[in-house]
């Protein structure tokens, strides 16, 4: 985990505008390494994208799309449960860190568990999720 | 051998 989170702290870092290929990269190939990589990487990177901060919000939602197009079936079994969705949910909901986070980092937020939708329809969690959202008028169409 | 892996998940928020 020490190094899952000096590749992420670099890849998020605020002060920097540009993406750093390099550190979301190599993040990425170290989520690989071990049985725990994706619990891991999956809280560093909720803590990461709850950040009041938006740039590092951004950046890590960035690599958290990244990871989902180049991590395998373990860290996409991961992400689909509730313990990973209620840490984006709260991210949306006035009731939790909605209150800190910036209209931009919501509507990446709500783009990635739509699209997660679409991309994963046998993940019944992610479509529960996404219907909360929408029945409690957090997600509109 | 037993792996660490954690399997068990939590309930969806209610928010």
């Amino acid at each position: 985990p020490g190094q899952l989170q000096r590749w992420l702290n670099e890849a998020t870092d605020p002060s920097v505008s540009e993406e750093n290929w390099e550190c979301i990269q190599r993040f990425c190939e170290q989520v690989n390494v071990g049985t725990e990589g994706p619990l891991f990487a999956l809280r560093l990177l909720a803590h990461k994208i709850q950040s009041p901060q938006e740039r590092e919000a951004l950046h890590a939602l960035t690599v958290l799309e990244t990871c989902v197009n180049n991590c395998g079936d373990r860290f996409h079994s991961e992400m689909a449960k509730f313990r990973f969705l209620n840490e984006l949910i709260k991210v949306l909901s006035p009731k939790y860190y909605g209150i800190w986070s910036s209209e931009k980092v919501k509507s990446r937020v709500t783009e990635v568990i739509f699209s997660w939708t679409v991309w994963f329809p046998q993940e019944v969690k992610i479509q529960d999720a996404y219907q909360m959202l929408k029945k409690q008028g957090i997600v509109k169409e | 051998t037993a792996s660490f892996h954690d399997d068990s998940d939590e309930d969806l928020l209610n928010i």
